[in-house]
């Protein structure tokens, strides 16, 4: 019975650290579906366009991105060789890196909070590699696919009366 | 017995979880190197930018700041402190020993 | 008040998750570092 109540931490130990490692597998399959996609839009509007947008209206990949509020007074010092920078806010800001800006221009087709249509399911599918195309089928079921137990926890409560 | 069938149940699903766990880590390694691969091909980065409308776009009317630096560069925010005039001030250091950092100012305004 | 002790929240550029940059949002909204 001793036994019986270690393995049962253990394998809600493992159960965890599944949970954990499938956010990040996840994190890493927007962040390739996010990437591609951009990569294809701006593809095809430049095609359309017949030219690249002007360089000062764009900016290139990895970048990182501080809002605040419009209101917000920015003090900043920069160093002569702009290796350094301080910046001194009156009111909070925000801290964001590239992928999360493509994520909320929609470049990963909303699969971060499962409301992915099923066409766009079946591009964001073509934009990973095969062997993870069920992950992306399950994103798009929803966070709760995050939270999926293989194990069906009901079982516990008997277990403890056995145990105890 | 039941309990002994119990404890089979356990060490079955203990197995599966360690399967299933060696699974994601493997899947994991080769989504990064399938990253790594995807941004660096030189056609994908030449159009891996984005506009100032689309950023524009996504932080509504806010003030925004977009920093270009070099791997490694560090990002420090100290922890809010209370000015002397009680009002709470908010710091970002930026500090890069490999290059210059850009920083762009936008707002549509 | 005065926040003792004063300790910052870093991140590394592509070195550190996403998560890191959450961590430090929450901070800043908070005012004390979880």
């Amino acid at each position: 019975a001793q036994e019986c109540q270690n393995l049962e931490l253990e394998k809600q130990k493992r159960m965890e650290r599944i949970k954990q490692k499938r956010a990040q597998l996840q994190e890493l399959i927007l962040q390739q579906i996010a990437f591609k996609n951009l990569v294809q839009r701006n593809q095809r509007s430049e095609e359309q366009n017949q030219s690249p947008p002007p360089q000062n209206s764009v900016i290139q990949l990895p970048f990182i991105l501080l809002n605040t509020s419009v209101r917000t007074v920015i003090d900043c010092s920069i160093s002569s060789d702009k290796c350094e920078y301080l910046f001194n806010f009156d009111n909070t800001f925000e801290i964001h890196d590239d992928i999360e800006v493509l994520k909320r221009m929609g470049m990963s087709f909303g699969l971060e909070s499962g409301k992915c249509s099923s066409e766009n399911l079946k591009i964001a599918k073509s934009l990973v590699p095969k062997s993870l195309e069920s992950y992306v089928t399950g994103m798009s079921a929803g966070p709760s696919w995050l939270n999926q137990d293989q194990f069906t926890c009901n079982s516990e409560p008997t277990q403890t009366a056995l145990l105890t | 017995k039941e309990v002994l069938d119990q404890l089979e149940h356990l060490k079955a699903q203990i197995e599966e979880l360690e399967m299933k766990e060696k699974d994601l880590d493997q899947q994991k390694i080769w989504l990064q190197q399938s990253i790594k691969n995807v941004s660096d091909d030189p056609t994908n980065s030449r159009f891996a930018y984005v506009t100032h409308d689309d950023i524009c776009n996504c932080f509504s009317g806010d003030t925004l700041l977009a920093v270009l630096a070099p791997s490694g560069t560090q990002l420090e925010v100290p922890v809010p402190e209370m000015g002397q005039n009680g009002q709470k001030k908010y710091q970002v250091n930026l500090r890069s020993h490999s290059g210059p950092i850009q920083v762009l100012l936008m707002n549509r305004e | 008040s005065c926040l003792t002790p004063v300790s910052a929240m870093t991140y590394k550029f592509n070195g550190s998750p996403s998560k890191d940059l959450r961590d430090i949002n929450n901070m800043i909204k908070q005012g004390e570092r979880m």
